[in-house]
């Protein structure tokens, strides 16, 4: 199947390293309690493919990297504390403070079940970097080759997020013309 | 550009029926619902609006705000699929589109996926339904880990236990 | 418990008269398949207090008048002109042809176990009239008794519409500060 | 009018937490989350905004935007039932309110419901999921009658059937 894994290191509530396998399973279904953070997983999946933080819950991608501390050892004040800019603050997650830099890498097989590692990178200044098969390329390298997977990521075709799906039959006749127009 | 617009309405126009039947068909019920589209103004399509119109099955026509939530998002998802149609990416990720579904729905929903899963297309489906997600391959459990204050995941194949 | 029972003639999908007992359970739960007519009962219970038809997913009072034939006596072609205006034919509903009236009667029972009857009509030409205990009110006076039980239609602070209940959360700082402002 | 404004506002913001931590409590977190709403602007209230944060059950603080589905409903609910608890309607009636609930907030909402009727209010809440209905006293049964073309509706007092 095509999306094989994806590889997460302090992507949104994902702490350090964690690989979720996709294994070849045509239908999958990714299931778990209220916050476990099941649709930061599509977060992951449409951060990847380069779709824009706006439409990923955060107003900016510091959002998109790993806040937090050892829930455990922390009392009450310091709780509040946490909030505080991810960007400012210590690389290591192990220890329990914020992390710095964050990215999401999707391991895509085509169809002569050849590999393509797909990897998008937030900076320590907050920049977004990409990278194709380990090497760093442009975002319109990187496009053109999803585009080639018929990977369209401007329209979005492949995407429902949640709360979503209502509106798309409740949209107006304006709205509906412009997501063909996109869409063509 | 009203060519281009044109190609995806003709084809969205031309697949959306079938494929609405296709999702609301029943056993008792087996022609499904009607479903269509409409431009209103043929001249310049992309400046004016499109309509789409849905009658569940052995329904009546009503405009589409007064459809119930469950008929809304079932005509919802069969525009989804026609528009991921026109250019089908290799998968779809759909983040708890049957919220408002009933188990009747639901099972519709998961025999029309499978159905398209096992032709072309891997799904990826958040769902809080076990009535959804019995039907899967494949499941991927999200979990937080209270103690490494994370979210963590386990896969598991479901077809390694079909007897 | 207040709302004894709920009284229906031609509303929405309830074709002819249709009682609904709501018996003195103090929590009920109303359950039944997709498009059975759920909502609708709510959407009677609003329109009963005088909640505004924009809330009641129609742009006009005339769309919340029942539409429809018999369905197994129709064959295709018929069922496409069902949505013809519901004012323009004739009263009766039993022989399966369109409805030119109706109303919703909600039966409370106030703290001294006397009975109020609300009534709300949709005359034939689509105009509301009110009735408070079988004798015709205006506005103003049915819903001053309202207020007596303290059921604020302006507020609306005991009405939940489907797919309405995230957005009270996400709702912008400002709007939250009008929606205080307005139960205030 | 300032009064007025102040007068609802001093009530939620004093009441959101005690409702936010009574419907988010359970067994293994006898504390439940914390909930607290901000004015933008002190002096003109009503012109500027009302802020409104939770922090659920053992999570560190993030924007409401960023809660998922689930952790938003409640949030919501405790806003509404506070909303609701200043001028007390006899009644309150919710509509699949909890779409967006796993089984364990679903029953978290269910003993606050049930725990509010007994005391004041009438509650009459449409779901679709068991998980909640199973705790109603009464049930009304709504369904669509084929050949009448018409909704109809069959009521049940479950009290009647406790042993
Ligand atoms: N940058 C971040 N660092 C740490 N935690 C985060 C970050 N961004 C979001 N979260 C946490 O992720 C949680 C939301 O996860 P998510 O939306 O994936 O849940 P979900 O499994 O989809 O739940 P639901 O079924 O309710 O929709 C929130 O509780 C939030 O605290
Ligand atoms: N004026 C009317 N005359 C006849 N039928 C109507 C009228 N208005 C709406 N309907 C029908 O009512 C149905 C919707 O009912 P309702 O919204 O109450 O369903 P529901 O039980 O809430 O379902 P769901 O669980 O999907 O939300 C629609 O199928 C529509 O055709
Ligand atoms: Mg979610
Ligand atoms: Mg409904």
């Amino acid at each position: 199947m095509p999306l094989k894994r994806l590889e997460l290191y302090n992507f949104k509530s994902y702490r350090g390293t964690q690989i979720i396998d996709l294994g070849d399973a045509p239908f999958t279904c990714i299931i778990g309690p209220n916050g476990a953070g099941k649709s930061n997983l599509m977060d992951a999946i449409s951060f990847v493919l380069g779709v824009k933080s706006a439409q990923l819950r955060s107003t900016q991608l510091r959002d998109l990297v790993y806040r937090g501390r050892k829930a455990a050892q922390m009392d009450n004040d310091e709780a509040m504390d946490v909030d505080e800019e991810a960007g400012e603050t210590l690389t290591q997650t192990e220890n329990g403070t914020d992390a710095r830099s964050a990215w999401v890498q999707a391991v895509y097989e085509d169809e002569n079940r050849k590999e393509w590692k797909f990897r998008r990178n937030i900076s320590t200044v907050g920049v977004s970097t990409y990278h194709l098969n380990s090497k760093a390329v442009p975002w319109t390298a990187y496009n053109q080759q999803l585009e080639k997977f018929n990977i369209l990521v401007k329209a979005k075709n492949f995407l429902v997020f949640q709360g979503d799906v209502e509106g798309v039959a409740s949209q107006d006749s304006k709205a509906l013309a412009r997501l063909i127009d996109r869409i063509s | 550009r009203c060519d281009l617009f044109n190609k995806a309405y003709e084809h969205m126009s031309g697949c959306i029926d079938k494929i609405y039947k296709d999702l609301t068909k029943a056993k008792n019920m087996p022609t499904g619902g009607v479903a269509f589209l409409s431009l209103e103004d043929a001249e310049e399509p992309y400046l004016s609006g499109v309509r789409y119109n849905v009658m569940p099955p052995s329904k009546q026509f009503v405009e589409m705000e007064q459809l119930s939530g469950g008929e809304k998002t079932m005509a919802a998802l069969a525009l989804l699929f026609a528009i991921h149609s026109f250019h089908p990416a290799p998968f779809f990720v759909l983040d708890e589109v049957d919220a408002a579904l009933d188990p009747t729905n639901v099972s519709k929903l998961a025999r029309y996926v499978r159905h398209q899963a096992e032709k072309s297309v891997q799904f990826l489906i958040i769902s809080l339904k076990s009535t959804l997600y019995e039907h899967a391959d494949g499941l991927v459990g999200v979990y937080r880990e209270q103690e490494e204050n994370s979210s963590k995941s386990l896969s598991l194949d479901l077809r390694k236990y079909v007897e």
